[in-house]
């Protein structure tokens, strides 16, 4: 399987999904 | 891979499992007439020094097992439950003496916590939820999630123990509005917490803030997976998944165990690994425990099987012993251990 199936890949997703989520 | 795909390249051969692989160590019998339904292990500290010690859950009793230096046990303490019985053991990480209970009928409807100080061998319990519990785990630093209610009247709290296992502090979580089956911590992610719901979703919440930040639908074939472990590397998330409710396929038999990987950033996902029996077994997952890359399962066939999720196949196979078929397996927290354990009380612990 590749990863280019998935999108594009964030090391710092949980941070950046924090920042843009509702409080 | 497309699900189709993933079994067919992942399918064990006939000879790749190793009976050998387990090795018994030592065995014992909790003598409560009632069901046996849980088997844990657990520190234990007395007298100054901690103990590897095991846990056993009856319907009526809930046990605390000690070593003793002929590689036998002994029992040590238990807590008595005549109004409801016991469904499972709720291990708490980090936290000595204190063990989680999860009381009821088919659902939970209390979790306690039963207490135990050093020298001091009378019995406590008390009552921490009460309500109609859907999901309950014990997570690193000391703290307990649980989700209360169904669809939009749930409520997801987060509670922390004091180091002796007193005092606490709760926190809120955002409900995803719909039902939560099972929690799982992102090993590594001391903030990260992942959630299985009955529509087939991964939703993901930061602890610290209580924010919902993602919901990732995973594919339909499997309803109500259960998550056991979950780890991040390289921005992606890796979950290992079982499926309880899967339907046995006839060239496949039934999936047991599935690694699936997920960008949280876009909510895409994908299988790249099932497990499945091996040629010759037959029977589907009953419950099943994963520790660190290593995930067994009790069949419905009363057997036990294992797999190393490198490798990708079943590493070891444990048929019934004396004649009884195996209802309970877990995995040591204090050691490379197998607790398999028996309805009828008998617990055999075997090095892996």
């Amino acid at each position: 399987c590749s990863t280019a199936d998935l999108g594009p890949i964030s090391l710092n997703w949980f941070e950046e999904l924090s920042s843009e989520a509702p409080p | 891979y497309s699900t189709e795909q993933t079994e067919i390249a992942d399918l064990p051969a006939c000879d790749s499992w190793n009976p050998g692989s387990l090795q018994l160590v030592s065995k014992f019998k909790n003598p409560s007439s009632s069901c046996s339904v849980d088997v844990s292990a657990m520190w234990w500290e007395g007298a100054g020094a901690k103990e590897p010690c095991i846990i056993t859950a009856c319907e009526d009793i809930v046990s605390l097992w000690k070593p003793l230096a002929t590689l036998e046990w002994e029992k040590v303490q238990s807590w008595h439950f005549t109004e409801i019985p016991v469904l499972q053991i709720v291990p708490v990480p980090d936290v000595f003496n204190l063990i989680c209970v999860a009381l009821g009928n088919l659902e939970i409807r209390e979790i306690r916590a039963l207490l135990c100080s050093s020298g001091d061998e009378s019995e406590t319990q008390v009552l921490l939820k009460s309500g109609n519990i859907k999901a309950v785990l014990g997570l690193t630093k000391r703290r307990l999630v649980s989700s209360i209610g169904t669809f939009c009247n749930q409520q997801v709290q987060i509670m922390t123990f004091a180091e002796d296992g007193g005092s606490k502090d709760e926190q809120l979580l955002m409900p995803p509005d719909e039902t939560i089956l099972t929690f799982a911590e992102v090993q590594g992610m001391q903030d990260a917490l992942l959630g299985t719901t009955t529509v087939n979703n991964i939703v993901i919440w930061n602890l610290k803030t209580g924010q919902l930040l993602k919901k990732v639908h995973i594919d339909d074939s499997y309803q109500a997976s259960v998550c056991h472990r979950a780890y991040s590397e390289m921005g992606l998330l890796f979950v290992v998944l079982s499926h309880p409710c899967a339907k046995e396929s006839q060239a496949f038999g039934s999936p047991m165990f599935q690694l699936l990987v997920i960008n949280p950033k876009t909510a895409q996902s994908v299988g790249v690994l099932l497990c499945c029996l091996p040629q010759g077994q037959a029977g589907r997952f009953l419950e099943g425990d994963v520790k660190d890359h290593i995930a067994a399962a009790v069949l419905t066939s009363g057997t036990i099987a294992v797999w190393d999720l490198l490798l990708g196949h079943c590493t070891a196979v444990l048929p019934p012993v004396s004649d009884q078929n195996w209802s309970l397996v877990k995995w040591s927290s204090t050691d490379s251990h197998l607790l398999a354990g028996q309805k009828d009380g008998n617990i055999f612990i075997y090095r892996y």
